[in-house]
């Protein structure tokens, strides 16, 4: 998290705002109701207090406006620039300004008015932007659901830097942004997509370019907003060029980018037993053309070109892969190895002497 | 703006007018005084490098793809860094 230069914020902890006009994309209750909810994220975690006032000079004077809108901080038309707001202080001090040229929403239709006011709301108390990817004031617009939403740990530990903690909190536990090479990091899922590594963890997952040592972190909603905000399991199947992912009983097959109508579709739909609650990890092995699935201490092989279950499955993981524990959060191919994920480890097992031939730690994907 | 050669041919002038505000918006780039060019490419190089840098993109001081695909997300107009 940032601060502005000289630190800054309210002196006093009883803030008022005004809505001095309105968008025609939302109905007026909706506008204020987005409004107030993005003041209670802020208020949750401090000790701070925003009452609305309708008329006269409030701290923060919210309004809508387009272009040169009177700031000399121009607005730019649709999509660019969505809003922007002062540092705390007289005057224009505190106040926030939304583009009235983009489509505002109150979910993935057009930008969520919720989300960009929070963060707004975070500039108006002192906050600068983040560099953190999974913070809310982190500077790039990601949607992150409709519902649901939990303020970032990053910004709690900067708002609370400025106002000190509030005696209220309703989710005391702020989602973290995964560190890559934290000693003790565990996985949920690992996937190949068109020669780039995906690895996911949480509402994030990591892309690892082959030539590249440094792994991009993004937040899974940016590049598929109709998923989760976490997995269970995801594979590439090469030939069909349809990457899967899994959560829950649910199944989404996705084109790159796109999620292939029809889907998500139920998992027990692939010949999985219909009590079947969730699956762990998933791998397509190329050579045998199975694809192998691990939820408890089972795994299944399903038959990519019959497009069935093979019989004589589940089997126990123990028994053909004695070494890499009862369970598996995660695994991948390469070069003829199957990689394992189980907690902070990862076991690099040869498929062709079946045997587990390394013990890594789990962050050593990223070359930790 | 100073460009890697093999993306040269990749942006039109717009792009790059494009590209000098937002530099100018985001990263405090003061307008460029004509007769300084020298300096003002240190100041475009090294306002790409402060972007970069922000984002965790590879620093190059170098308008690439990637820097300008990243450009044009939709985003906060509060600046990142400066006064």
């Amino acid at each position: 998290y940032n601060f502005f230069p000289r630190k800054l914020k309210w002196s006093k902890t009883n803030l008022t705002y005004r809505i001095m006009n309105y968008t025609p994309d939302l109905s007026r209750a909706e506008v204020d109701r987005a409004f107030k909810k993005a003041f209670k994220v802020w208020s949750d975690v401090t000790p701070l207090n925003f009452t609305r006032i309708r008329s006269g000079i409030a701290d923060i004077m919210i309004s809508f406006g387009t272009k040169e809108h009177g700031d000399f901080y121009p607005f730019d038309g649709p999509s660019g620039l969505l809003a922007h707001a002062f540092p705390p202080g007289p005057d224009y001090g505190g106040d926030a300004h939304f583009d009235d040229d983009e489509t505002w929403s109150d979910d993935s239709r057009g930008y969520s008015l919720f989300l960009v006011a929070a963060h707004e709301f975070g500039h108006s108390l002192g906050l600068e932007h983040s560099r953190d990817p999974g913070a809310l004031m982190f500077p790039i617009y990601t949607y992150t659901g409709k519902t649901g939403f939990v303020l970032p740990d990053d910004d709690v530990q900067g708002i609370q830097e400025l106002y000190g903690a509030g005696d209220r909190d309703p989710n005391p536990k702020h989602p973290k942004t995964p560190e890559k090479c934290d000693a003790e990091l565990s996985l949920d899922a690992i996937t190949e997509l068109r020669g780039e590594m995906l690895i996911f963890k949480d509402r994030f997952f990591w892309r690892l370019h082959p030539q590249m040592v440094e792994a991009e972190l993004v937040l899974l909603k940016s590049f598929w907003p109709e998923l989760p905000n976490k997995i269970d399991a995801a594979y590439e199947n090469p030939i069909k060029d349809l990457v899967f992912m899994f959560k829950g009983k649910k199944v989404w097959a996705m084109n790159g980018y796109d999620i292939i109508e029809g889907f998500p579709k139920k998992i027990y739909e692939m010949g999985f037993p219909k009590q079947m609650k969730r699956i762990d990890a998933a791998v397509h092995v190329k050579d045998t053309g199975r694809t192998l699935f691990f939820s408890g201490n089972k795994f299944w092989s399903y038959d990519e070109e019959k497009e069935v279950m093979e019989t004589g499955y589940p089997r126990l993981i123990e028994e053909e892969f004695p070494g890499i524990g009862d369970r598996v959060d995660a695994v991948y191919q390469r070069n003829g190895y199957l990689y394992f994920f189980n907690g902070s480890l990862q076991f690099e097992y040869s498929i062709w002497s079946n045997r587990i031939v390394r013990v890594l730690h789990t962050n050593s994907i990223f070359w930790c | 703006i100073p460009i890697p050669l093999e993306d040269s041919h990749e942006f039109t002038e717009e792009d790059l007018q494009f590209a000098e505000r937002y530099l100018r918006t985001h990263y405090d780039l003061r307008p460029n005084p004509a007769d300084v060019m020298r300096k003002s490419a240190n100041t475009l190089a090294s306002k790409l490098r402060e972007m970069q840098a922000f984002f965790g993109l590879e620093v190059t001081g170098k308008l690439n793809e990637e820097t300008y695909e990243l450009m044009q997300q939709p985003r906060c107009g509060v600046p990142d860094v400066g006064e």
